[in-house]
């Protein structure tokens, strides 16, 4: 890295001209979004003006250009190059007018190559890490896939620190969570493939119910760019899992974030009174999956990605025993598992009903 | 840098070899090393260097993986040392 980065977190940049290899507003979407993959893990804000001298002046060169001190090479080789945090050439990036500029796979994808410029334009150097963004080579990875590394997160947050509290952030403990205590609660639970997933304040526990295992894990160690105190997490139908905090939601693919989250709630179909969601449960039988909201939950539908009609319903009508505000539910082996406080309540979807209320940590071998 | 100038392929890839560290491994040369042996010494290095940047074997020497390495499309920005 390069210290000490630039000393405001407000930054603006200019698209000085455009590359007719592509539609303008492509462009201009590709370089906004470059930028949002860096501010979804600082507090950095990216604002465009259209003249006059931004912090991060952005043109498309050839060969010679100006009084930059470094010079394009024509077709392949050199694609882009950019300068660090500063005066004058400061923050600067220059794209290779000579190369094929596109929003896909082919050529040089500009978004792709704009996210690494931008990487340097606030101080980071090249990652010897092939999984880096900040590597040296070009290479294409699909834009769906969220494209930092843990390398290029650490690095850009040793310079700006990650994202800023949440409003409604819990204060984390700074020590591990005591997992057998008898007032022992979760902020949100999902399953993961044959793990179970348990999320509280800034950590999560890793079960695996077939055998004895549990992991207690950082959530910032899998997820770097998760916020602590996730409020409801579940696993859909395609491998994924959705975690939601406040109105906003992340998908998660494998150990990638999806490109474009975190999103708004409302996006899902929630009007914009719901504010935040207490516990979600994808029933796999089903395909639908509910989120609990309070004292009612609403019905979500995977396949057509849609919500229900006729909801919101209150959760005691439909899950008669669960009279409770839901922390926390999950799916095992077919059976509801819903979390109240140090509680947990195993549901029967078939015969709907509570088969057995047990404590919330039965799942740590304790 | 032990190339072999007999034949225009080599005499190209000695070039491509050149540009490529003065672009991305240009470390300012040791002012105590004096004369020739300087030059060919940190043309090695820096060839060491990029070898060590990209986990290949560490020869000092442009091998054919070094070379495909090199000609692979990239950022502008140098490898080493303060990009400013």
């Amino acid at each position: 890295v390069t210290l000490p980065g630039w000393k405001k977190t407000n930054l603006t940049y200019r698209i000085v001209n455009h590359t007719p290899d592509m539609r303008e507003e492509d462009v201009d979407q590709a370089i906004q979004k470059a930028f949002e993959v860096w501010s979804t893990v600082t507090p950095l804000i990216f604002t465009r003006i259209y003249e006059g001298i931004a912090d991060v002046m952005i043109a498309f060169r050839t060969k010679a250009h100006g009084h930059c001190p470094r010079y394009f090479d024509g077709p392949l080789g050199v694609l882009a190059h950019a300068f660090p945090p500063g005066n004058g050439f400061g923050g600067d990036v220059h794209f290779d007018e000579d190369e094929d500029w596109t929003s896909g796979s082919a050529g040089f994808n500009l978004f792709l190559v704009a996210a690494h410029e931008f990487g340097h334009a606030l101080g980071l150097s090249h990652s010897n890490d092939q999984r880096a963004l900040m590597y040296p080579n070009y290479a294409y990875v699909s834009p769906s896939e969220f494209p930092l590394s843990p390398d290029d997160i650490r690095g850009i947050q040793s310079i700006y620190g990650s994202q800023p509290n949440v409003p409604d952030e819990k204060p984390s403990t700074p020590t591990s969570p005591k997992t057998c205590g008898s007032q022992m609660s979760f902020d949100a639970v999902t399953t993961l493939r044959r793990e179970v997933i348990f999320l509280k304040g800034r950590h999560l526990w890793r079960v695996y119910p077939d055998h004895s295992e549990v992991e207690l894990e950082l959530i910032s160690t899998f997820w770097p760019m998760l916020p602590s105190g996730i409020q409801a997490a579940y696993e859909n139908m395609k491998d994924q899992i959705l975690f939601f905090k406040g109105n906003k939601f992340w998908v998660i693919s494998g150990y990638q974030v999806l490109l474009g989250y975190p999103k708004s709630i409302n996006t899902l179909g929630f009007p914009k009174g719901v504010k935040k969601i207490d516990a979600a449960v994808c029933n796999k039988n089903t395909g639908k999956t509910d989120f609990f909201i309070g004292d009612k939950y609403w019905r979500y539908d995977e396949y057509k990605q849609s919500m229900e009609k006729g909801y919101p319903r209150q959760t005691a009508n439909d899950f008669p025993g669960i009279s409770q505000k839901v922390d926390a539910v999950f799916q095992q082996k077919g059976f509801f598992y819903f979390f109240h406080g140090p509680k947990q309540w195993e549901f029967d979807p078939t015969a709907n009903k509570v088969i057995r209320e047990i404590k919330s940590n039965s799942w740590f071998n304790c | 840098l032990p190339v072999h100038p007999e034949n225009d392929n080599h005499k190209e890839d000695a070039k491509l070899v050149q540009d490529y560290l003065n672009k991305f491994y240009a470390i300012e040369p040791d002012p105590n090393q004096l004369g020739w042996k300087a030059k060919a010494e940190s043309t090695a290095e820096k060839l060491q260097k990029m070898q060590q940047f990209f986990g290949l074997k560490v020869t000092g020497k442009p091998d054919s993986e070094t070379l495909e390495v090199m000609k692979k499309p990239r950022c502008g920005v140098p490898d080493v040392g303060l990009y400013g």
